[in-house]
């Protein structure tokens, strides 16, 4: 009942032993599991589940610490987004994306941009190709290595414009919600600023980044309704936030 | 396409919601059988809550990238009402008080926990059902607005 919580609350906030914040460790630690679970959708294999629920404890523990009864707001969304923000600043830091894997979408993203530029449209796939000093086929390779799916992709992907937190990023000037990619996606603001982005785009690009962002379907589903194969899709999909990022950054 | 859109809005506030309940039943469930556990081989509460990690992951699966979806909104998402008001066992202090709670009493919250996480996770489902129909209905139209 809301009075034996507020009682929890009450406990630790007077007395501070790490007896009473144990039990409240205890009664919201289901919301790790929550967020952690949302966080995982998509993450390759070798990042580990019980890894991202401590990350999770650990802001989880920051929010109880920090959170202050008399103030209001619910603590489930606090915590939610403090949870959400310790997990991801860790992956951050871990850089959680194999180093080569990184470097090649750094120089692919740089071939992007530099085509835009110059050819004051979106690039084709042979140009993309003879810039990088690869075959097409070596190009699509590539791309089906470089995925962007998940909160963390996403949290990426509105950092557009930015190098590792260096600067303003697409995200902090609209939502000014800090690590919360997807309260920044969930803004009307964001929304409008993508979509505008993703209309300029060429028809199947368009297509792809539309019905994922805006529809809500997996890149399986996606494939289904346009009739080509998931790693098809996939390296549409991969291709298509290059290019948005380029945009983004301008 | 509106309609289809409002549809689809209503369901997902409803899927976000089951969904939300659903992980803190599976939680509870992970964290009241490891208490179980513990009474049986011996041990701290303490370790118990240093051992979160590994308890809150034991079972989790994680979608593919194909079949990953761009985030859902992560709030608790609307209120939902049991007549019984079951929806308190994904609520209440249990947890917080797990030492003091009696051996028959934490055998029958795993159940009842179990059954509703059964009942979340099946009326969850059918959701996922509605909201895939419309979402292709949408879905087809947009490729067919496109190729026209
Ligand atoms: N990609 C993706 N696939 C999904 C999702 N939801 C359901 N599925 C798929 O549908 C199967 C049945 O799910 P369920 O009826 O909810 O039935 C589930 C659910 O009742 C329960 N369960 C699932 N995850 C957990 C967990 O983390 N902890 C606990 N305690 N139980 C869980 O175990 C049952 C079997 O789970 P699975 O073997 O994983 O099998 C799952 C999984 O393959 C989703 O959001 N994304
Ligand atoms: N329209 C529609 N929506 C769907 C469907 N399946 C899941 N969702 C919703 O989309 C969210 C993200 O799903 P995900 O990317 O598969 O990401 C999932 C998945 O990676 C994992 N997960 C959850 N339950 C299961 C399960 O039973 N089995 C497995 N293998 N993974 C699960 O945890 C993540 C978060 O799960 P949730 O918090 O429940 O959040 C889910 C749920 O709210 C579907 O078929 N149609």
């Amino acid at each position: 009942s809301a009075a034996e919580i507020a009682e929890l609350w009450r406990d630790y906030k007077d007395g501070g032993t790490s007896h009473a914040r144990e039990r409240l460790i205890l009664h919201y630690s289901p919301l790790v599991k929550f967020v952690a679970g949302r966080v995982a959708a998509g993450l390759p294999q070798n990042i580990e589940q019980s890894d991202l629920v401590s990350y999770g404890i650990f802001g989880l523990i920051d929010a109880i610490d920090k959170f202050d009864p008399g103030r209001g707001y619910k603590f489930e969304t606090y915590a939610i987004s403090r949870i959400k923000g310790a997990i991801i600043d860790e992956l951050r830091s871990i850089d959680w994306v194999p180093r080569s894997v990184r470097a090649k979408a750094r120089a692919i993203e740089r071939a992007y941009s530099k085509l835009e530029n110059e050819l004051r449209r979106s690039p084709e796939d042979k140009e993309v190709a003879t810039e990088l000093g690869l075959t097409e086929d070596e190009l699509a390779t590539t791309l089906g290595q470089i995925s962007f799916v998940g909160v963390v992709a996403l949290d990426e992907l509105l950092s557009a414009g930015s190098e590792r937190g260096s600067g303003a990023t697409v995200g902090d000037t609209i939502a000014g919600s800090g690590h919360d990619p997807v309260a920044a996606f969930e803004s009307e603001e964001m929304r409008q600023v993508l979509a505008d982005a993703i209309n300029r785009m060429p028809d199947r690009e368009r297509l792809v980044l539309t019905l994922y962002y805006y529809e809500g379907l997996t890149l399986a589903e996606i494939g289904n309704v346009l009739g080509v194969t998931e790693s098809r899709v996939c390296q549409i999909h991969t291709k298509a936030i290059f290019q948005l990022r380029s945009r983004l950054s301008e | 396409v509106d309609e289809l859109r409002a549809m689809k809005a209503e369901c997902n506030d409803v899927e976000n919601a089951l969904s939300y309940r659903r992980r803190l039943a599976q939680a509870r469930i992970e964290i009241l059988e490891a208490e179980h556990e513990r009474r049986a081989l011996g041990g701290t509460v303490e370790d118990l809550v240093k051992d979160l990690p590994r308890i809150l992951s034991a079972e989790s699966g994680r979608s593919s990238i194909t079949d990953t979806r761009v985030p859902p909104p992560d709030s608790p998402g609307v209120e939902l009402h049991w007549p019984d008001g079951r929806e308190q066992l994904v609520a209440d202090t249990t947890l917080a008080h797990l030492p003091l709670l009696p051996d028959d009493e934490l055998e029958s919250t795993i159940e009842r926990l179990h059954a509703f996480e059964r009942e979340l996770s099946e009326l969850r489902h059918r959701m996922h059902e509605v909201i895939d129909a419309v979402e292709g209905e949408i879905a087809e139209r947009q490729v067919a607005g496109t190729a026209g």
